[in-house]
């Protein structure tokens, strides 16, 4: 069994009991900063948990960051543990990370779709969807990133419950978008909404629903491309940076559109190193650095956002 | 437990905006369990498909006769799976 920093191994790939196992190790080492919170339970009743990184405060502004919404993108629930213990153990120790967390909260949802986590590494690794069942359809499960109030239903969605992309039944019909909704609605000051997920090297801002630009296009794009730069500077691996519909394709009901649209400004989406060629498969061998780029770009997001408060 | 012998994930460029709502056609064909990695969006933006070994012949007679550029990304999806399996458990040890 894996316990503490010393024996886990943070470069392979692991069952959700791990996981969940592996943030209560984190919360046992470090409870003077990391907390874990029960945001809500999944379609089959698994808990939803997130860590929260807080040096202290009263509903100080908050960074939201969100991974493995599309459950067969392993190396993204991966990114997030390791990216965890990253916030944890440079706390005291990194003075750009130290004077965030002296301002700000970071919300860390580590395994945005357990259900379909769970079932991707037991009885089908390319599944992306939730669990729920829909009515009348021997199909199941809903494509959580279709299913946010954001232009819901849609272009880039299907109304095909067998699809890969079905946007089900209704905004927030999926109770793992519900308890993320809910939460962020009642938390009130979240000020960055970061989504991770990985195929093909991108960061994404609003919006997805449509081709046209937000108010605030100019500022994103230019965090984006300093957050790619960033990332890059690593091991060289190139991002494309633009809004959702012109980088990779119109899709509806996104949950970068909805945190944006519902006022949370520095809404981004990652789609983390795979170039297909491995497709959902990114060999564990690839996972720290995956992981050490990404946090890279994700604390040049973090400097901006406590830099330039609204 | 799923497998996945057999199936391949193409790479496929369509050129144009036609190409692009064939392929959007074909994604709607439920029959042919095509599972898009990377949906189809605009002309000269790759999408990615999983297809399943029983419907490749019908997929890549589609993407020819249609004149829709693509290439085999992955060859075989099993393989892939192996060999991740097999890391995975040399990890674990």
């Amino acid at each position: 069994r894996e316990r503490g920093r010393n024996s886990f191994n943070y470069g392979a790939y692991h069952p959700l009991e791990t996981i969940y196992q592996a943030m209560d190790d984190l919360v046992a080492e470090y409870p003077q900063l990391v907390s874990k919170q029960q945001i809500g339970e999944s379609y089959e009743k698994r808990p939803l948990y997130v860590l929260k990184f807080s040096t202290g405060g009263k509903n100080r502004p908050a960074i939201w960051i969100d991974a493995g919404i599309h459950a067969r993108e392993w190396v993204t629930q991966a990114t997030a543990l390791w990216t965890a213990r990253k916030i944890a153990s440079d706390y005291g120790y990194d003075p750009s990370l130290d004077s965030l967390l002296n301002t700000m909260d970071v919300f860390l949802l580590v395994v945005a779709n357990p259900d379909g986590y769970v079932f991707s590494h037991t009885e089908n690794r390319m599944w992306r969807k939730t669990r729920s069942k829909t009515p009348g359809s021997l199909c199941v499960g809903v494509d959580p990133n279709r299913n946010w109030d954001a232009g819901f239903g849609g272009p880039g969605a299907s109304n095909d419950p067998c699809s890969d992309s079905y946007h089900g039944p209704s905004a927030n019909s999926e109770v793992e978008v519900r308890s993320v909704v809910d939460f962020i609605k009642s938390h009130g000051n979240v000020k960055a909404f970061i989504s991770i997920h990985s195929y093909s090297q991108l960061l994404m801002y609003p919006y997805g629903y449509t081709c046209t630009n937000i108010k605030d296009h100019a500022e994103l794009d230019n965090v984006a491309k300093m957050a790619a730069n960033a990332l890059t500077s690593l091991y060289g691996t190139q991002y494309k940076v633009g809004p959702i519909c012109s980088v990779i394709y119109q899709a509806s009901g996104g949950s970068i559109d909805w945190s944006y649209d519902y006022g949370i400004k520095y809404s981004f989406a990652f789609e983390l190193r795979d170039t297909g060629r491995h497709g959902f498969l990114l060999p564990a061998s690839q996972i720290i650095p995956t992981a050490q780029e990404t946090w890279l770009g994700l604390k040049s997001i973090f400097e901006h956002v406590r830099d330039h408060p609204y | 437990l799923e497998t996945f012998a057999g199936d391949q994930v193409l790479r496929v460029e369509p050129c144009n905006e036609e190409q692009v709502q064939l392929l959007k056609r074909l994604r709607a064909q439920q029959p042919l369990q095509l599972n898009f990695w990377r949906f189809p969006s605009f002309p000269n933006e790759p999408a990615d498909v999983q297809v399943p070994f029983a419907n490749l012949q019908n997929v890549k007679v589609f993407l020819e006769s249609h004149q829709i550029k693509y290439s085999i990304m992955i060859e075989d999806v099993q393989a892939a799976v192996d060999e991740e399996r097999r890391e995975m458990d040399l990890n674990q040890r």
